[in-house]
């Protein structure tokens, strides 16, 4: 559901190419974390993906992409949250 | 009613605001 949820945003957003690049972000990050890079420049591409998703949702208009968007801005805010504990885990055992 | 209005925004803009600066800061 998270990947179709991700999908349909894609189609929704053709006519915005800075959310586009963003969600491209976002399944970056999620790809590298997929494949057990779970480091710092997995968490910098959450980060700059989240940045540019919160500005596009802050000017969205009333609407299902915008329901949309927030569910998948929660969605991702929570790996990376989730990411950036595991990096800090893995420093302190260090 | 009002579900399309923006008085019946349910975004925490403050939350996700605050959750992302936190995410921001250095671990």
């Amino acid at each position: 559901q998270f990947k179709s949820t991700r999908d349909i945003l894609r189609e929704m957003s053709r006519d915005q190419p800075r959310m586009l690049a963003a969600l491209e972000l976002a399944s970056t990050a999620i790809a590298m974390e997929e494949n057990g890079i779970e480091d710092h420049d997995t968490l910098a591409l959450y980060q700059q993906s989240l940045g540019e998703l919160l500005l596009a949702l802050a000017a969205e208009a009333q609407g299902c992409r915008r329901e949309l968007l927030h569910g998948e801005i929660k969605s991702l805010m929570t790996r990376a949250e989730y990411l950036k504990e595991q990096i800090k885990m893995l420093e302190t055992q260090k | 009613v009002g579900r399309n209005t923006a008085s019946s925004d349910d975004i925490d803009f403050d939350d996700l605001s605050r959750r992302f600066e936190d995410l921001k800061k250095k671990t």
